[in-house]
């Protein structure tokens, strides 16, 4: 289950405050995952004390509400990528950028779709750049996708494009960019111009261990 | 289950060297306490009291199957201005989910006894519960923590907080931004937990 508690002290109406928050949840909380399982009891309330003695935020369009709106979203944002860092078991953080897709809601989809893939996910715990399973991945997604018109890259290492394995790619200097801590995973479909980040983690042991204790 | 937590895990090789410090937020207090509701002798419930003329947003899991707190800070959600105080209440261990008619009707107890306690409506009430589904939640345990958690309130609460509603996480979480605006400073503290079951559906 994921819980946030936020708290301001700006002074906003209620209606005004829950326009940003939905706004914001899209591009934060709701492009994560760790095990690809919602949980009943997800929770976010966002509480303003009006105690500030900076005026009150009443334009969406002003400065201020823009400056509070990208506040808002960087703590958002520092939030859901914390519980990402503390999936259980995880020892990989894996941010995966789906560009070029023909519509937002398909590239969400296929980062989606690759963020919650089981084999993408246990191939970074080993340190392998599986880049067939990506493929694999955006394939199953449902979304628009031409194998020929497909790259995809592991942190700059171009490891596959135009429907083949790229011919250049160092398998040594990949392997050693796997053992980083911190990954990115990009994947551009080469059909439009809509893009989608998303944050995982890889799949390990430890998660099972820690699923399977848990009741007993 | 368990008569007692397991070992804790370790901290996770991802986590942040330290929890932040987080400013400050006129008008919030916090309290935590070990109430016992799954294991001893771990703080499992989280106060936070809210001044007057808060105002509260909230966004929800899109479940189908959420829980009874979940629905109830849903319809607790108003567009309008309040000149009341509000409070969150939060439980780890029991996520007081699937368990039929005694879901609601622990959090109108929760909700009613904070509410009494801290002299505002019971319907600013906001209350989440997380942990095992399909258990009743021992609220009664909760209820009798309130004495500890009105008189400990502390604006300077929040890292407890974020602690107490831990459950399989291994850090707490937290972060802050601080801006300008017109004529003085406004400041964001938040917190989370959150390390399985996560692939939130938020609206």
């Amino acid at each position: 289950t994921m819980l946030v508690y936020i708290f301001t002290d700006a002074k906003i109406a209620p209606a005004l405050l829950q326009k940003m928050l939905s706004r914001q949840v899209d591009e934060t909380f709701n492009c994560i995952t760790v095990d690809s399982d919602t949980s009943t009891s997800d929770a976010l309330i966002l509480a303003a004390t009006g105690k500030s003695p900076a005026a009150p935020i009443t334009d969406m369009r002003s400065k201020v509400a823009k400056d509070f709106d990208a506040a808002l979203k960087s703590v958002m944002l520092d939030l859901a990528k914390q519980v990402v860092r503390d999936g259980e078991g995880a020892s990989k953080f894996i941010e995966i950028r789906v560009t070029g897709a023909a519509d937002a809601q398909d590239a969400h989809r296929v980062a989606m779709a690759i963020a919650n893939s089981p084999l993408v996910k246990t191939a970074i715990a080993g340190e392998d750049a599986n880049w067939g399973r990506v493929v694999m991945a955006v394939g199953k997604s449902g979304a628009k996708a031409d194998r020929d018109l497909l790259s995809i890259r592991f942190g700059d290492i171009l490891v596959a494009e135009k429907g083949w394995r790229n011919p250049k790619y160092s398998e040594a200097e990949t392997s050693a960019y796997m053992k980083n801590d911190d990954l990115v995973l990009s994947v551009d479909l080469g059909l439009g111009s809509a893009s989608r980040t998303v944050w995982t983690c890889d799949l390990t042991h430890g998660y099972i261990d820690i699923n399977a204790d848990y009741r007993s | 289950p368990a008569a007692a937590a397991k070992k804790a895990h370790p901290v996770s090789p991802l986590a942040p060297a330290a929890f932040p410090d987080l400013p400050e937020i006129a008008g919030v207090d916090f309290a935590a306490a070990a109430a016992g509701v799954r294991y001893k002798g771990r703080t499992d419930v989280m106060l936070a009291r809210l001044a007057p003329g808060t105002a509260i947003a909230g966004a929800f899991t899109r479940s189908s199957t959420r829980a009874a707190c979940v629905l109830d800070a849903q319809a607790k959600l108003s567009p309008k201005d309040s000149t009341e105080g509000a409070a969150i209440l939060v439980n780890s261990g029991n996520a007081n989910a699937f368990t039929g008619a005694a879901g609601q009707a622990s959090v109108d107890a929760i909700a009613k006894a904070v509410s009494e306690k801290l002299g505002l409506p019971a319907a600013r009430v906001f209350t989440s519960s997380t942990g095992v589904i399909g258990e009743p939640l021992p609220h009664e345990k909760i209820v009798e923590a309130l004495d500890g958690l009105s008189t400990t309130l502390d604006a300077k609460g929040i890292t407890a907080a974020a602690r107490a509603i831990m459950t399989t996480d291994t850090f707490p979480k937290g972060a802050s931004a601080t801006l300008q605006g017109e004529g003085g400073e406004i400041r964001i503290s938040g917190i989370a937990k959150g390390s399985g079951m996560i692939a939130p559906d938020m609206a």
